[in-house]
């Protein structure tokens, strides 16, 4: 997962539940021929636009911080 | 902000809900209230009426589950994901799922059950998340203790999908029309030159130099003091703001709340023990003396001794000819204090101790 910038297991977890929650991150991943890492980012950028937090397509702290905030269970991008 | 695809929503006006079950946390009369206020929220500025049901299922079923409940979106008891709704479609559409292993509460505490509802009832009636921080549709809940008013966003999003409320009195939400003549104000304060006009969760800057007021949210300035103050005064030799609400004070300066408030007033200005709240204050710079204004009486405060005066109270009406009535807010500018009751400010001149001019207050916003 070349975009985690900080590698710790724990936020590569928070991470991926959460964009395959809210982002249909695992059902992207299942394409043939996926570049998984712009996948990721990609993710990530939608997450953070719709945030409004500064779009890196990273896992910055900030980003990471929102990732734990209490939230609704509705998908924020819908299949 | 279209994300929801081919934006769904119902095609009439008359919608039913029903309640399944109950949360252990709550009694069951404070779950029904919860419920009825959040879809309030929506009805109050949309054509939508709802009705609870109760032998048959409802439009909307609110119901509460433990952990795997067969719709692709399991509970787990974490504070990850604990409600979820459906937008509307027949059977399941519409329908809110709450996480029985969740506490829920009716207070600040998490989570707040009206606050969660109200957001997921948005999601039943068609809407997707926000992407504005203050609006109730923004994914991550953003619940606080505060009186809860619909942001301007949300209210834009659902009149796109059901049109404004035939409601006459509409909820304003982000918007402040400071020339409605009807206007009251919780609480009006001087600082630095400038008078600020507190009203909900708003604050109204009337700076000389400026055409109109500036409008925007207490919250901007000071996050965590609570909106529809009682009182406020500006205490000018220590360039401290006070605000009043209930039996407490809040004193500031700039953004900062200083340390250790909110304090009882009981304590901090030794008000007596039957005095449970502030309706207006001002601080007369000349004298450093504040008065304060409860029902029809008035202390009288000394900021330099930080002790009240002796002989206090007295009748509002017999020290100021004129002010026959409970005062709502009061400031000073010059030789005045600017007594405000209901929508009519009356100018008191504090050299000839007379009203020298009465009438509503919109002069001070150019309407």
């Amino acid at each position: 997962f070349p975009v985690i910038q900080d590698g710790l297991q724990k936020n590569v977890k928070t991470v991926w539940k959460y964009l395959e929650n809210y982002y249909n991150l695992g059902k992207d991943m299942q394409a043939k021929n996926v570049n998984s890492k712009e996948v990721m980012a990609e993710k990530l950028r939608q997450m953070q636009q719709l945030f409004g937090l500064k779009v890196t397509g990273n896992s910055d702290p900030e980003t990471l911080n929102a990732m734990r905030k209490p939230r609704c269970g509705v998908p924020d991008v819908a299949p | 902000y279209a994300i929801t695809h081919n934006n769904p929503r119902w095609s009439k006006t008359h919608l039913t809900y029903s309640i399944l079950n109950y949360t252990p946390y709550l009694p069951r009369a404070v779950v029904e209230d919860a419920i009825e206020r959040a879809f309030r929220v929506w009805s109050d500025v949309t054509p939508l009426t709802f009705e609870r049901v109760f032998e048959k299922e409802g439009d909307i079923v609110l119901s509460f589950h433990r952990g795997d409940h067969s719709d692709l979106y399991p509970f787990d008891g974490s504070k990850d994901h604990f409600a979820h709704a459906f937008l509307p479609a027949p059977g399941m559409g519409g329908d809110v799922h709450y996480d029985l292993d969740q506490k829920w509460t009716d207070n600040s505490e998490n989570f707040n059950l009206f606050y969660v509802t109200a957001h997921e009832l948005g999601h039943s009636l068609g809407l997707s998340h926000s992407n504005d921080e203050e609006a109730l549709m923004y994914p991550s809940y953003t619940w606080s203790n505060k009186d809860f008013v619909l942001n301007q966003d949300d209210i834009n999003r659902i009149q796109a999908l059901y049109g404004p409320s035939t409601n006459p009195i509409q909820s304003t939400g982000a918007s402040l029309d400071v020339c409605n003549s009807g206007l009251t104000f919780d609480a009006i304060t001087t600082y630095r030159g400038e008078v600020i006009f507190f009203k909900d969760r708003f604050y109204i800057r009337v700076i000389s130099f400026l055409p109109e007021p500036m409008i925007n949210m207490i919250d901007l300035i000071w996050p965590t003091l609570p909106g529809k103050f009682d009182a406020a005064y500006e205490s000018s030799m220590v360039d401290e703001l006070r605000f009043f609400k209930g039996s407490k004070v809040w004193a500031v300066q700039e953004q900062n709340v200083l340390e250790g408030f909110p304090m009882d007033i009981h304590s901090y200005f030794g008000f007596p023990s039957n005095v449970t709240h502030i309706d207006a204050a001002v601080c007369e710079e000349e004298t450093g003396k504040t008065y304060f204004f409860v029902d029809h009486m008035y202390w009288r405060y000394d900021e330099n001794t930080r002790s009240m005066d002796p002989g206090y109270p007295r009748l509002i009406a017999e020290d100021f000819p004129g002010i026959n009535h409970k005062v709502d807010d009061v400031f000073q500018k010059e030789d005045y204090f600017y007594f405000f009751y209901q929508s009519i400010q009356h100018r008191f001149n504090l050299q000839t101790r007379r009203i020298d001019d009465s009438g509503d207050f919109s002069t001070w916003f150019n309407c």
